[in-house]
């Protein structure tokens, strides 16, 4: 099972838009897979969701309270699943920090995970519990950066964190690679954006690029995956082309 | 003086870009204003400063190794001056909270300020240290709010925690009014969600909206407010008319 993080701490980078329309892509290319919304602000629980959700959440799963079978809700009909997050795991991040072994406390949670090909994982704006342990969960991390002035802030500390789960607690997680989000055609300096993160980056990098585009927008809004409401837009296709050339580099190992 | 606070705890509304081309407006309407970047994480300053800027910073004057107009650096050729933020107000904002009368820190700091009409303060998306220090030193607060689905989110906290400065630390603050950022016209429930804002803050909310615009990421590589460089350009003017719209409101009281 292909079990990836998608994180980056900077705050607005498309991590969960990039979640919930990979979960999409890979169902329509015939994967099972669960989605995790491991933010305690619950933005993906928010766009696919919508308010009044009062079943079992990631927070009930991390507890112990709920096994994953039952947390787990279709995002939509022969979809993906989803387990929503709650602000409930506020307080758990909090709590767990002074527990010995809180950093494995995802991973135990889902040991026995069945009848899913791809987790996926979104991880809140920070460096943090959640985020260390959906680092200790996952055998890999895909970070989306935005494609403007500021994409390469906050990488250091982000690859520095990654490499210490993999020297302690993680042998296995690896760099899933790196993905250009709101890509803006008409930002004539977004190439040159581009150039410096592939210098950095080169092989890691994936081609596919996600372009800006006003439906991701309306997203939340109709609670759907682009797939749903405009799957000829170019936002639709794009993350479709990444997770194919996702499961390209995985064919190729 | 006005001393506005520009604040939202939500990331990436639109703060920064606001105080920035604020600041300009401001200044080509004939004010002599200062700019503070209350941010840890300096976006604003590394937008205008670029990297490798080695004076005073904002965490000098609030220990008191510098005063105000020592640490004041113009933007620009006869536009406006920026206090520069550092990643030591980081350790600051920890520190300061164990200290008596902390959040006091700033205003304390900027009590003698003259030569300004206008003092503009960005702060960063926290609820924390920072921003409740902005909201003790100035005597209004912007709130600028993208216009998504999550347009609202975080409201109900802000505002009480504006309420509560009010209520015990500075009985002076008021809403200065709330800004709609990054309207995009393609993007078809942007109406639905003016209409809903409107409906909560009515004449709260500034008439003025800032339309999405390319210009604005082109902002930070050139280190320049876009009046400064494209002057003509809807996102320049749009700055200039909601300066002008602050104004005007000023001036009716
Ligand atoms: N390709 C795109 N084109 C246009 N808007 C986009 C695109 N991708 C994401 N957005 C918008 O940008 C904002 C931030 O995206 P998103 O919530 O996915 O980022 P995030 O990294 O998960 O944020 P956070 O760090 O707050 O969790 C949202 O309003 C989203 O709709
Ligand atoms: N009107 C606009 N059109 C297009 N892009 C914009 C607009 N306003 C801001 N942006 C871009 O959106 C991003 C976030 O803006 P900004 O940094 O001003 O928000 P912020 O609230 O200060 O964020 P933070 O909470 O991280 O400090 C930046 O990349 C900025 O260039
Ligand atoms: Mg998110
Ligand atoms: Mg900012």
């Amino acid at each position: 099972m292909r079990k990836i993080a998608i994180a980056n701490q900077r705050p607005g980078v498309g991590k969960t838009t990039t979640a919930i329309n990979l979960a999409a892509s890979f169902a329509f290319l015939g994967k099972r897979v669960l989605l995790v919304d491991a933010d305690p602000q619950g933005g993906l629980t928010k766009s696919l969701l919508h308010d009044g959700y009062k079943g079992r959440t990631l927070y009930d799963v991390l507890q112990g309270i709920s096994g994953v079978d039952d947390a787990a809700v279709p995002a939509e009909p022969r979809g993906f699943y989803i387990i929503p997050s709650s602000s409930e795991l506020q307080g758990l991040e909090v709590e767990l920090r002074s527990q010995k072994g809180w950093e494995r406390r995802f991973k135990d949670a889902f040991k026995k995970l069945e009848g899913f090909d791809i987790l996926l994982i979104d991880s809140p704006p920070t460096l943090s519990t959640m985020t260390v342990n959906s680092f200790v969960a996952a055998n890999s991390v895909l970070i989306p950066l935005q494609c403007d002035y500021f994409a390469l802030e906050g990488l250091p500390q982000l690859l520095k964190t990654i490499k210490l789960i993999k020297s302690s607690l993680n042998p296995m997680l690896e760099i899933e690679g790196f993905v250009i989000t709101m890509y803006d055609r008409r930002f004539r300096f977004a190439p040159n954006i581009v150039s410096e993160i592939k210098k950095y980056f080169d092989e890691k990098v994936f081609e596919t690029t996600i372009p800006r585009s006003v439906r991701f927008l309306e997203s939340p809004v109709l609670g759907k995956p682009l797939l749903s409401f405009a799957p000829d837009s170019k936002g639709a296709r794009r993350y479709v082309d990444l997770a194919r050339e996702m499961m390209g580099k995985w064919e190729a190992v």
